[in-house]
Formats: structure tokens, C-alpha cells, sequence
């Protein structure tokens, strides 16, 4: 149990710090985030608890419940896809993750999971902003038939418009 | 693995069957787009539903809330449900290049039946090939509900060693 | 008591359709949402529950927690309002309120505040998205300056540009 | 009435006196915009505080952490404070076109005090004169915390007869 325990946590933490300097990685600044998981107990750690700690780049050490709505979105991001790196899923579903982020974060997250996603690791995201959607491989537009009283869908493969910018949905 | 395609009959919001394809195998980042109360969340909650997770999940609190109600013209009406029930099918493609079939359908009643390839099973049983796939419908580590992200970050610690541990 | 109470009651029931319809009018159709609140306790209406109904246009009754994210922010800035209109408040500070709702609802929200706002009542916006403060009078733009490990702030007349796409912001 | 300046001082993310103005009496429709972390919450933690509200209503624990901290090298080092005390004023216009400063501010210790036109003022003072101009920091119906909105819409059938009865 100790083993398989410190094995997943290991893992885990050596991964977080890695993926949260991508999430937070600044065009124009040498100043980088920090992210790291902390063991309570650490003889026996399944018995105490773990305290995950997220600093953006050019901040300070302070306590997760600090950060501001934003920040606290992409730290969330970075230990999700860590546990994921150690266990992979094969897909995620994200339902308007970016509703907190500002523009420039929009774009890591699109970055992130432009690099990431594959064959064997599937990204379905719902978002309302074109930031984030209009770098997609494939859009499913969700509207409702008001006929029929019930909602539809159709699909569109964005990999044939080679620009974003020139696809149909001018987005 | 991936996830090939969705049929979803009488779904909260989806009225009779619609059937959502996921695109060849090139396509790996798919966005789900539209105006508010469209039904985004719904498709969500299809597919967090065909993976066995609990209604209360699900913004229901019953599981027959979850079967497609036709509108009623005044809040005094009892509804009538024309559909007894709700069904989700997942085809599912394994790294070996077979397709499985996951299915899940809910009756009036609240009764759940589970179904791999067309072939009834117990709910454990269901949830047994699925975590075979990575698919781990106890600890939804690879679902984000709306409004949930913020409070990801904000697990206390006995939390997150819960998470740790089962991942192990 | 019970005099007041039903006053207020009164008031902001009546109010609450008027200013719902006003935040989900849809310009091309003739749908149109409704809601109001209903009392438990008729007699003694302070010893009951209110319950608050709100339905989108061409949908149908339903209670309010099966309304989506977007629909539910809805109803409850007009439920903000409602509440307003009997007590005005001289001013309402608002921290990313449009999270949730699409672009639609955005533009909607910002006519709602541009024909409401006045010199009476002052409406302070904190919103990432720039179709909800490219409308504003004036802005306040906030910013992390690195060296003095402090926010600042900056200030920017939004009237002196008649038209918003030709603001320096690019909005 | 309408609110014309604020000054800050030592308040959260904001390191040394700051100064807002909120403009001439035609800008009614003002937007704080920045990215994420940059501070724009702190502003809207700035107003509430000075109109009397508690710290656990602006993201803290005690007062104290209201103060400007400046950052550490490494985890391990205690804060020294710089400062011992924060402060925010509040200049407000009534309908008779008087100036009423509304001053506010907590030391390390967590002392609060509170000050009208620079007059020394008791909380519950401070707050009368406040609703004597419809700023109620009781019931906060004018302020919409980040991420609380949905929260307003589902409030239970009790709360909303609370809140009417309050107003009332
Ligand atoms: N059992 C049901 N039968 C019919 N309609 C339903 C049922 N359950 C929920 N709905 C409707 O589905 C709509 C909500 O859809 P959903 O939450 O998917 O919207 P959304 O596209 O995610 O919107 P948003 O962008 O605001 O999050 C609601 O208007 C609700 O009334
Ligand atoms: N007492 C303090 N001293 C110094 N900095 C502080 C203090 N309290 C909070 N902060 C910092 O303020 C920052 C958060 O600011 P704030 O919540 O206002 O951001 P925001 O602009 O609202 O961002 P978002 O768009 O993500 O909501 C955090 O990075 C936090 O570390
Ligand atoms: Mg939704
Ligand atoms: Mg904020």
C-alpha cells in the first residue's frame, strides 16, 4: 500500500511543477510559476494529507484559498492533467473551464491541449469563447429546435479551413 | 482508446434519438459550442451517464428526471411522460481496434439496466470493463462539470490524499 | 409587519417579469420569458418560503435548478434588480457576473446597464469580456507592475471615442 | 447619491497609497478590466471593507490578512509586515451634493476602526449612517462576489423570504 501510494505521489508531484510552467509560461518574461504537492505524514502518507501549492510566475509563496478566481483555474488544470499523466483516462470532458480565465490564459490552455491531445487522449471541451473552440480540430454546434421542443447538434470539421480565420463561423 | 460516437434517445433535453459522431481518428480536440440552455451540459450529462455516474451528478435528484419531459403549457398540469425511458449509447474503439458497445437506459421508474455489446449486466460488472479502459467512473478524474474547476483547486488535504490513494 | 412585508412583496414580484422579459428579449421572435414569485404562506407570508420561478422564452416551466448556467445568472440579476427597484441602492459593484452567459446575453446585459445606470445609480463591472465593457463610460484598468510587487491602476474616458471599435483598446 | 473616490492604502495586493476616481457625474457605467491576478477582485474587496464588511465575505480568514504583504523569498520565512495597518476611504456624494468621507482601517492586530468626515464613529454608527443612504452592508443586495451569481438564483424558499423581509 505504502509503495503503490508513494509510487502515484511521486509521479504526481514530479509532473505538476512541469505542466504548470506550461500553463503559465509568459511570451514576454523570464518569470516562471512553481507548482508542488506536500505531504503531511511522511511516514505513513496515506494517513495525513496532501497540500498542493501553486505559485504564478513573478508571485509569491501563498496559500492555494489566496489566489484569484483565474489562478485558481489553471492551478486546478495543472493537477488534473498531473493525475492524469499517471493514470491516463482516454479522453476528458471540460465543461466551460475557461469561464475565469483572461484571454492570454485562454491561449496556454488552447496550446496546452493542442500539444497534449492525440489519438489515445481525447479533449471534449464546452466553451462559450472563441479563444478557446476555434482551435479545435471539429466544433459540435448545440442549438435548440424550438418545433420540436428539443435540442439538436451538428457537427463541423475545422481542419479543412487550414486558418481559423477563415472558417465559416468567422470566429 | 477513443471514444467514436454517442446515440442518445429521450435525454433530458434531446427529444427522440440523435447520434453524435466524434470524428475519425485525427480528430482529437473537439469543442462543444452554443448559446446557453441549448443543451452543452445535457451532452455532458449523457456521457457522464452511459459511464454509470449517479444522477445527483447529473443536476437531477431522481433518475427518471433525467427522461425527456415534453413541455406543459402551465405550471399546474401534471406532466404526462410520453417517454418511459432514457437511453445512452457509447461506441467505444479499444487500443486493439475493437469497437465496444456501452449502454445504459433509465425507465419511469428509476430502474437502471447496464448492457456491454448488447448483453446485460450487473452495474459493477459495467463499471469492472470500464476501469479495463481507464475509465474510472468512481473517482470522474477525467470529468470537469460546469462551475466545478475552481473548487478542484481548493480540495483540503485529506481530500486530495482520497484522490491520490484511489488512483494507486 | 405584515403590511410591509407585502409591500415589498408586492413590489418586487410586479417588478421582476417586467425586468426578466427586458434581460431575455430575443430580437427575432416573438418568444418571451416570464417570472415571478410565488408565496407558501399566503396568510402570514413572512412565516413561509417565497419560491422564485423564472422561464426562458419558448421554454416551459421548470424549477430553477434545472435551468442552465447561463440561464440561472440570468434570472438572478433579475432578481438583483427586482430587489433594487424597491430599495435602490446608490450604486451595485459586479465581479464577473457574465461568466456564464453567452454573447448574447452579454449584449443584452450591457443595453440593460446602459439604459439603467445613471447618475443616480452607478453600476462598477469587473468582466474579462469586451463586449460587456467596451459599453462602459470609462474604465479602470488594473495591472500587476512587477518591480514594486504591487497592482496599480489606470484610468480611460471611454466617451471621448463615439464609437467603440475605434477605441485605442482595439474593443 | 454616487461614489466619487476611493483611496487605498496598504489594502491586499496594493502596496503603498492608491487613488480611484470614478469620475464626473455623467460616467454612470464604469468596467475594472485586467488580467487574471492582477488585483481587480482586491478593488471590489476594497469597497466592501470600507462599507463594514467582514473579512470572510473578502476571501480572508482574520482582518489581518488584509494587509499588504510583501512577498517572501521562500516559503519558510515568517512575513515581516511592513506594514501594520491598512486602510481604505471612501468619498460619496449625497443627493444634497455634501461630501461624506467614509474612512476605514485594521492593524496587524485586527483592530478595526472607522471614521465619518474624519470623526471617530462606533461600527454600528458608522453602518446607520450608511443606510440612512441605502448602502444596507448587511444584506449586501448591491454586491455580486466573484462566482456567487448563480447562488443568488438558487437560494432556498427561507433565504428569500429573509432577504424580502430585510429589505422590507
Ligand atoms: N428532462 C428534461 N427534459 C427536457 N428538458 C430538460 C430536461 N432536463 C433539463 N432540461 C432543459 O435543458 C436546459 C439546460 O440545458 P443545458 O444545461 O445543457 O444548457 P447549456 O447549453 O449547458 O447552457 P449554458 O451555456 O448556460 O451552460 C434547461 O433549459 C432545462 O430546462
Ligand atoms: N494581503 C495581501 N498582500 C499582497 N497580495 C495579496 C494579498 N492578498 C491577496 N493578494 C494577492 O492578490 C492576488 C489576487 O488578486 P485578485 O483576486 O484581485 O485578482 P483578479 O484581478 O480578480 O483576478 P481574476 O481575473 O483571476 O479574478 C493574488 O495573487 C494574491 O496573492
Ligand atoms: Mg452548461
Ligand atoms: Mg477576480
Amino acid at each position: 500500500r505504502l509503495e503503490l501510494f508513494t509510487s502515484a505521489f511521486e509521479h504526481i508531484s514530479g509532473e505538476i511543477d512541469k505542466i504548470y510552467k506550461e500553463l503559465t509560461r509568459l511570451d514576454n518574461s523570464p518569470a516562471i510559476g512553481s507548482a508542488y504537492l506536500t505531504l503531511d505524514n511522511t511516514s505513513e502518507p496515506y494517513l495525513g494529507g496532501i497540500r498542493f501549492h501553486a505559485v504564478p510566475p513573478s508571485k509569491q509563496f501563498r496559500d492555494i484559498g489566496q489566489l484569484s478566481g483565474g489562478e485558481k483555474s489553471v492551478a486546478a488544470l495543472a493537477l488534473l492533467f498531473a493525475i492524469h499523466s499517471f493514470l491516463p483516462a482516454p479522453f476528458f470532458v471540460l465543461d466551460e473551464v475557461d469561464a475565469a480565465l483572461d484571454n492570454d490564459n485562454v491561449d496556454r490552455l488552447a496550446n496546452y491541449i493542442r500539444s497534449h491531445s492525440g489519438p489515445d487522449f481525447q479533449f471534449i471541451v464546452i466553451s462559450l469563447k472563441s479563444g478557446l473552440f476555434k482551435r479545435s480540430d471539429a466544433l459540435i454546434g448545440v442549438y435548440r429546435d424550438i418545433q420540436e421542443k428539443s435540442s439538436k447538434t451538428l457537427s463541423l470539421d475545422l481542419r479543412q479551413y487550414p486558418e481559423a480565420s477563415s472558417s465559416p463561423l468567422m470566429i | 482508446g477513443r471514444l467514436l460516437k454517442l446515440t442518445i434517445q429521450n435525454f433530458k433535453s434531446y427529444k427522440g434519438l440523435h447520434e453524435i459522431d466524434f470524428g475519425p481518428n485525427q480528430i482529437s480536440f473537439l469543442s462543444i459550442i452554443g448559446p446557453n440552455g441549448s443543451g452543452k451540459s445535457n451532452l455532458m450529462d449523457a456521457i457522464s451517464f452511459v459511464l454509470g455516474i449517479k444522477a445527483t451528478y447529473l443536476r437531477s435528484s431522481t433518475l427518471s428526471d433525467l427522461i425527456y419531459r415534453p413541455p406543459v403549457d402551465s405550471f399546474n398540469e401534471p406532466e404526462i411522460n410520453a417517454n418511459s425511458s432514457a437511453t445512452v449509447c457509447f461506441y467505444y474503439l479499444t487500443n486493439t481496434d475493437q469497437i465496444i458497445t456501452f449502454r445504459r437506459s433509465v425507465t419511469e421508474s428509476g430502474h437502471s439496466s447496464y448492457f456491454v455489446n448488447d448483453v446485460v449486466k450487473s452495474f459493477k460488472n459495467y463499471r469492472d470493463i470500464l476501469e479495463k479502459e481507464n475509465i474510472l467512473s468512481k473517482i470522474r478524474n477525467f470529468l470537469v462539470f460546469q462551475g466545478d474547476i475552481e473548487n478542484i483547486a481548493s480540495q483540503t488535504p485529506k481530500q486530495l490524499t482520497q484522490l491520490i490513494e484511489f488512483v494507486s
